[in-house]
């Protein structure tokens, strides 16, 4: 028996918002201290790691570790169907080959529920270890999706490189270059507004604008991302869903032949 | 042209 309540529900439609481009079927890990999905893209580039504990949810059962299989294009669109301010009870069964989503208008006068299928999926679990990052680099995760679509209009990689003078993003393209410089401002209003960097050792790393981009859809997810950097490591950006958990995304660099 | 490294070339599978 697995139920899961979750009163803001338009978290959950965010959260595949953010994945389904990427990922196109992946298993979701149910157990008793929340869910947990981890995939690579279809090209095997990058990784995607999403964590949502049970502390979260206004009502979590789970009776024992349960592996569902789902189609993100058919999840999405049954989240699709609930509303901003809908309440989403995610249900199933032991053995079923379903999953049933509920939705509940605030005012309860109008309750839905869709049944998907499940499918079987054989993908390979990764082994993803803690790392200490020669840098991270946390900011406003607004500025980093415009740095990565303004980026996106000249070239297809971007340089990220981390020094003491701050974060640069460049690109090079057909025609022309562009560079953009963070520095350091923890003088704002607003704690999200900062940009923090944390450097341990200069990097400079180079990765594909496509995937970059791909992640950015985890903006309205939360106010800032985080940026981590090690040379022989893939970088990790990071969306913390707010005292729930996060959506992580591993990208492997590109390597200078 | 650089050349696209493969994210499971980091980390080993389970």
């Amino acid at each position: 028996m697995l139920e899961l309540r979750l009163v803001q529900g338009s978290l959950l439609k965010k959260v595949l918002e953010s994945i389904k481009d990427l990922v196109n079927d992946a298993n979701f890990d149910f157990s008793s201290s929340g869910f947990s999905l981890q995939s690579m893209d279809s090209s095997h580039v990058a990784l995607v790691a999403l964590l949502l504990k049970s502390e979260g949810f206004e009502h979590y059962r789970c009776d024992r570790n349960t592996s569902m299989g789902m189609n993100l294009g058919n999840m999405s669109k049954m989240l699709k169907c609930a509303g901003n301010d809908d309440i989403i009870t995610i249900k199933g069964d032991d053995g079923s080959d379903t999953v049933t989503f509920m939705f509940e208008s605030p005012t309860q006068d109008k309750i839905a529920d869709f049944e998907m299928k499940l499918m079987d999926i054989d993908s390979e679990h990764l082994g993803i270890p803690e790392a200490e990052y020669h840098a991270i680099v946390k900011m406003p995760s607004a500025e980093f999706a415009r740095i990565c679509k303004d980026l996106a209009s000249i070239g297809d990689t971007v340089v990220i490189s981390v020094t003491k003078e701050g974060v640069k993003f460049s690109t090079r393209g057909d025609i022309g270059t562009a560079n953009i410089v963070l520095r350091q401002n923890t003088t704002v209003d607003k704690p999200e507004d900062a940009t923090v960097i944390e450097m341990n050792e200069p990097v400079s790393m180079t990765f594909a604008l496509r995937y970059m981009n791909s992640f950015t859809k985890a903006t309205p997810l939360s106010n800032t991302v985080t940026i981590s950097m090690s040379p022989d490591l893939p970088v990790v950006v990071e969306y913390k869903i707010a005292e729930m958990g996060y959506v992580r995304f591993y990208l492997a660099p590109k390597m200078e032949e | 042209e650089n050349d696209q490294a493969a994210i499971d070339g980091y980390y080993e599978a389970n």
